[in-house]
Formats: structure tokens, sequence, C-alpha cells
């Protein structure tokens, strides 16, 4: 495509800047970030993850995709000569950078970046998508800020302070199995700008200079490393595993998990649990109770054998507000191998019959494997429901991550305080026995409106 | 809730910008590009994504993934490497703008 210099107006405000020249000083990558991608993403789960490529006009071949699976970790650094200078001073304060591990899941994050890079910078230059910290993995951070191909090397900022550089866009779509992440993966800024502060020093007398202006990390109080490492609802997440079956579940009362009958289906089945803190820890429980198979609420509750500490106990919500901003905390995508994730989005559907919440969807990003996590108000951190399951077209196998559905935590909590407090499981029981419309609308059928007439 | 996010936005599109790699003299044969954080003004330091450098590697990809490699000069790409970068107006900057042809992009209706 040529460059046509035209006057008409541009779509989104002042007249663009004509692409200027530059030069490459350095390509660098963070060595970490390629060790934790490595775990991560490497060995025997390789062959399940697929990344999206740059952005570029024609179909990438094998040997393209292996190219930029190389290249995913990696980074360039370039001198522009002109057109920037002359703006310094309109420009507000320097950019500073947020130093690793400060962060703490959960944290709201803006990205910026330019979706189809530079075919078309008029219409989608420095496009915004917001989100927030999903996951860290050393200088390997995920976020669900939504981003599509052309948005790598884009920044990834902080609200508080305002605009400080939390990372980089590595890898904007992400695949897992065919089914779409809904996940953004990106490479911390610090470690990435300490990476080019040393190659600038060591590679040429007249480059070590510019390792001075690159941005600065930022000093205390964001320097300290974060003590709880996300919001203090995200901790009542456990990882359970049974046999070869992993999910994830919620703790509602010291030595009682919730969490979904296709994670742990067998009554008396013995069942290992693993809170997010302290990491190491592992506890034994067994399955007390689990709904049938014909019951609409995949729900099972696990008794542990020894009480949890140090875990804040989730307080259950007794009002759903359509619209609020929600999250869920899952071990879904990356299960054993890092913590929980945090994904967020907005109550988009409180589901009713008879005036009661039967169930509810949200638009955060679920995964296989965060069945049975808990369901969060970001703003108060009550417990808004269980995770059941999110959504696939079967005509086109296609999975939306951003379409799931929660079990109501109003439907449980009776039932679960009557089981801790006498040890009774008759309101448990009560779920095996729920009436059709509540079946009708997890079958995801219409409500039936009257039961149909008999024509005889 | 706009307000809380108002300052970073700011900072983020003042930062933002789009690299674009190309062969000299052969705009035909492709256009590779992605998107940057300008880390300084004056001079112009600019941290853009490294997929868009493999197809100009005078080693080929190979190099980016081996053992130890956490930097490689500015030469390891061939000669015939141009970059362009584009950042978005200030509100004072009275230049005109730039037309792209759209290849490969469409807009279906939902």
């Amino acid at each position: 495509a040529g460059l046509e210099p035209s006057p008409p107006a541009r779509h989104r405000g002042p007249p663009l800047e004509p692409p200027h020249p530059a030069e490459l000083l350095l390509l660098l990558s963070c060595p970490d970030f390629r060790a934790h991608f490595a775990s991560l993403f490497g060995s025997e789960a390789a062959e399940q993850w697929r990344f999206a490529s740059a952005a570029r006009e024609e179909e990438v071949s094998e040997d393209e995709e292996e190219d930029q699976l190389r290249a995913l970790s990696w980074f360039a650094l370039l001198r522009v000569r002109h057109g920037l200078e002359e703006e310094a001073d309109l420009r507000g304060p320097a950019l500073a950078v947020v130093p690793l591990g400060t962060v703490p899941k959960g944290t709201p994050l803006l990205a910026c970046g330019s979706p189809f890079g530079s075919f078309c910078p008029d219409i989608f230059l420095n496009t915004l998508s917001r989100g927030v910290l999903s996951n860290t993995a050393g200088p390997l951070l995920l976020t669900d800020a939504r981003c599509l191909p052309g948005t790598e090397g884009g920044g990834v900022f902080a609200v508080r302070p305002a605009g400080a550089l939390v990372a980089l866009v590595a890898a904007p779509l992400c695949w897992k199995a065919h089914e779409w992440v809904g996940l953004t993966l990106l490479c911390a800024a610090a470690p990435l700008l300490r990476a080019a502060r040393d190659a600038l020093r060591s590679l040429h007398p007249n480059t070590t200079s510019l390792a001075a202006l690159l941005p600065p990390e930022l000093g205390a109080p964001w320097a300290l490393p974060l003590q709880d490492p996300g919001p203090l609802w995200a901790a009542a997440a456990v990882l359970v595993e049974y046999g070869t079956v992993w999910g994830s579940g919620v703790v509602v009362a010291p030595r009682l998990v919730v969490t979904c009958r296709h994670v742990a289906p067998r009554e008396m089945a013995r069942v290992l649990v693993r809170p997010t803190t302290p990491k190491s820890a592992k506890i034994w429980g067994h399955v007390v109770f689990a709904t049938r198979e014909t019951s609409p609420y995949d729900i099972a509750v696990v008794s542990l054998e020894k009480e949890l500490e140090g875990v804040h106990m989730p307080v259950p919500t007794e009002h759903f507000h359509e619209g609020e901003t929600v999250s869920v905390v899952g071990f879904g995508v990356f299960g054993q191998a890092c913590g929980p994730s945090v994904t967020s989005g907005i109550l988009s559907a409180v589901v009713q019959v008879d005036d009661t919440p039967v169930m509810l969807q949200t638009t955060c990003a679920v995964h296989g494997g965060s069945s049975g996590g808990p369901l969060f108000s970001t703003s108060s951190g009550d417990l808004l429901g269980i995770v059941a399951s999110n959504t696939r077209d079967n005509n086109t196998g296609a999975t939306y991550p951003h379409l799931n559905f929660s079990i109501p935590i109003t439907v449980l909590q009776p039932a679960l305080q009557r089981y801790s407090q006498t040890g009774d499981l008759g309101g448990l029981r009560e779920l095996d026995h729920v009436a059709e419309p509540v079946r009708v609308v997890w079958r995801l059928q219409r409500p039936l409106a009257e039961t149909p007439r008999s024509k005889l | 809730m706009r307000r809380q996010w108002e300052p970073a936005m700011r900072v983020a599109e003042q930062a933002g910008c789009v690299v674009s790699a190309s062969r000299a003299g052969q705009p035909e044969a492709g256009l590779w590009s992605c998107s940057g954080v300008i880390l300084s003004r004056s001079p112009g330091l600019v941290l853009c994504h490294g997929g868009i450098f493999t197809p100009f590697l005078r080693a080929g990809s190979r190099v980016l993934t081996e053992a130890g490699a956490s930097f490689l000069p500015g030469d390891s790409c061939g000669d015939d490497l141009r970059l362009h970068v584009q950042w978005g107006p200030t509100a004072a900057s009275p230049l005109g703008r730039v037309e792209r042809g759209r290849p490969g992009l469409c807009t279906p209706q939902c």
C-alpha cells in the first residue's frame, strides 16, 4: 500500500503524524520470560497451544508460524531520528515502569495497541482495551484485556499510579486445544528494560548513554514486593484433584469446600485440596455430597480432614445486581502449574424461576479447569456463585469462554449452613429434586410458559 | 469509573505507536507491523515486538532460540530492512493525514 498524503479530516481527532524512519538498535529478550514460557506452554502441552501471528497480509505458513513462536518472547529497541524530539515538551511526564512482582492479580490494567498494525492507523492506532492482571509466572503475565493481532509490542499500563508501564503484549490471542482462551500473554516491562540497559551498555560505546534515557522503575512504596498476590477474596479459591481430574473449588467454611460434581463425582471419594496460600499446603478431604447426574445443579461438597487456616471465608451474597462488575477465580488454563487466574467481567444475566435466581451468566473469561471455582462481586468481594460451565456451539465446535453459567450461592447457602451446623445432608439432597422449570433453564431451553395441554 | 482511567488512558495513548518493517525497494514484498511504546522522545527511543524482524534476520529465526541469547545487535538484520514508526497526534500538530490502503480487512455485518 502506498503513502498518499490527502487532506480529508481524520476519523479520530487531529490528523496523524506521517510515519518516521527509524533504525534498529537491538533485539532483546527476557530469559526468565522464556523459561516460564517453556515451563507453562512447552513440553507435552506444546501441541495444544497456538498463538496469534504478528499482523501480515498473507496467510501464515507452518515455517512462519514456527518463526513467530521463536520470536514471541523477543522485543526490539529502535531509535527514531526525527519527529519525536520536536514534541518532547508537548507530551506530559516521562514514562515510569512498575517493578516486577508488585502488581497483584485482579489489578485493573489498560492495554494500548494498534489492531492489524500499520494497515489502518487512521482507524486503529492506539486502540484501548481494559482488563485485569489474571495471572503471573515471573515476568510472564496474563491479562483478560482483549487484544488483537497487530497489538504485539503494545504497552499495558496500570491505573494507579496513572499510566505506569506494567508490561508489553507478547501474544494477543492464545488458543489451547482449539479453544480460544480469551487471555493475552504479556512480558513484564521492568525485566525487559533491565535487559535493554545491559545490552546498550555492552553493545557499543556510543549507545551506553542511551541506557540512562530508558524510563526508570518506580521507587517505594510501589517497589515493595507483594505480600499477598491478589485480592483477599481470591484466596478462597482452591485446586481440587481427584485422580487425574482436577478443577477448582471454593472454601465456604474452615473444613468445607464446594466444587462441581464433574470434578469430584463420587460420594466418599477421597480428593486432594490445594489452597492458594500457603502455596505448598495440601489437605485431604472426602466428598460428603454430590448431586445426581439428573440434577441441573452440578455440585459436590468436600469435607476436609483438617481445618484450612489463614483463608478469608467468603461472605455469601443475598442479592444479585445485573451489570455489576464481577470476578471469576479459577485454575482454568494452567491448573497446577501456577496459582488461580482472576478474570473480570459483568454479571450479564440473572435467570429466575418463580422470582428465585437459579442461574447466573457472566462475561468473564472462563476456561476448562475453572469449574467449581468462585464467582465474586468485585466491589464487595461477596461470593455470588459457583462456576459450572462455559459455552460451546455444537454446530461449529467453537467455545465461547466469555459466556458462562454459575449456580447462585443463594441456592446452596441454606443447605450448606444446615450441613455445617448439624451434619444433616437433607438440604443438599433437595438439590436432586428441583422443579422442572429449573431443569429446563439449565438445559438452555426456553422456560415453559405453561404446561402443554393434551390434545385428546 | 472513567475518571479513574482517564490519566492512564492519556499516558497510554501518548506512549503508543505503530512500527512497520519492509524491504528497501520492494514494498510489495510484504509489510510486517506491530505496536510499540515510545520510551523516550529526546532522543526518540521505541520498544516494540521482535516478531516483525524474523524475516530480516541474517542468520534466520533459529538465532532467537540459541541458548543464552538475550540480545542481538541491530546489524543482525539485513541492510534492506526499512523501519517506520507512526504515533498519534499531539493536539498542536497541524500535519497532513496519511492515507494507507486497507488490504485484507472488511467490516462484515454482525
